[in-house]
């Protein structure tokens, strides 16, 4: 694992963050419980919490959805490419690229539409951006920059949470036993 | 676009197999030290984008000079490659993946295998 430059992280009082969708999006049910599977399985590693509120200007963490140029210097560059990008603590902007094939049921199926991109492993990825990590050379983790299309890639492995528990500390409820190892990965075959 | 799984996706909004902005880059494969090739200018914005190039020109060249090959060799110990620093199969099959667009060096340090700031890299290869 690795961290930003300075090792940003969101400061001791805030614990409990909240997230809110653009509004010009108009995301569906389906998909905002995509978003919210992701949180969950960080916040099941560390002392966190993360909520969504209607009210997106007041909120911790900004998810959007947008096309090329959308002001912020990092402009999105259309089908497959780039998927996403995330700022570090605490600025909480996380984007994505609506120009790909977001999957959003957890549901790889058949692999006949190769340029689709699972949005749930998209989004793990990007919050532990958000939260302080950068990228990890393991290939296994959560946080290896690059993910093939139509693969499903959502479980933190021992280097995510390795990194993440560094910044913030273990979650009091978390036993440890509920996600695979890296090297268990590796030995099982099972992940990505 | 969302869909539940990817049998759902109709079949007109499917581009061509692994279309992607990057797979032009396909044509560089094999593409080493010296040579002058067109289409290297724009793997070295790639690698500029990502951190690995840590010159802030807009206007590269085409030749493979060593900025380019030190860049490569960090990419493939970033990424469990061989550090050929060729453009090798097995390196051009990395690059054109779809990937999150946070640099994996920033301000010219990482903490990926490479493990050290693409300035310091460039160093050893000279020697």
């Amino acid at each position: 694992y690795s961290f930003f430059p300075g090792t940003p992280r969101w400061p001791d009082s805030k614990r409990d963050l909240s997230y809110a969708f653009q509004p010009e999006n108009q995301l569906s049910d389906t998909v905002k419980a995509v978003f919210a599977r992701a949180f969950l399985r960080w916040s099941e590693v560390i002392p966190m919490t993360f909520n969504e509120t209607s009210s997106f200007a007041d909120a911790d963490i900004k998810i959007g959805f947008f096309s090329g140029d959308h002001g912020d210097g990092e402009p999105f560059d259309g089908v497959l490419g780039t998927l996403a990008h995330a700022f570090s603590p605490p600025s909480g902007r996380f984007h994505l690229d609506s120009a790909e094939n977001w999957i959003v049921a957890g549901n790889i199926g058949d692999s006949t539409a190769a340029s689709a991109v699972d949005l749930e492993s998209v989004a793990v990825h990007e919050i532990g951006h958000l939260l302080g990590l950068g990228h990890s050379s393991i290939e296994s983790a959560i946080m290896y920059p690059s993910i093939s299309s139509a693969t499903r890639k959502v479980e933190l492995v021992s280097d995510d949470i390795q990194g993440i528990q560094s910044l913030y500390g273990s979650n009091p409820n978390y036993n440890g036993s509920s996600t695979l190892t890296t090297q268990q990965r590796e030995t099982s075959g099972a992940g990505s | 676009h969302f869909f539940p799984n990817m049998s759902s996706i109709p079949h007109n909004l499917i581009p061509n197999s692994t279309l992607g902005i990057w797979n032009s880059f396909q044509n560089l494969t094999g593409c080493h030290a010296g040579q002058k090739i067109d289409g290297l200018a724009r793997i070295k914005n790639y690698f500029q984008y990502f951190g690995y190039i840590n010159i802030s020109s807009t206007n590269f060249t085409d030749d493979f000079d060593d900025a380019l090959e030190s860049a490569i060799k960090t990419y493939q110990l970033n990424f469990n490659l061989n550090a050929t620093g060729e453009l090798d199969e097995p390196t051009m099959n990395h690059i054109v993946k779809p990937r999150c667009g946070v640099a994996d060096i920033i301000n010219g340090s990482s903490s990926m295998n490479s493990g050290k700031s693409s300035s310091n890299l460039i160093h050893t290869v000279s020697h």
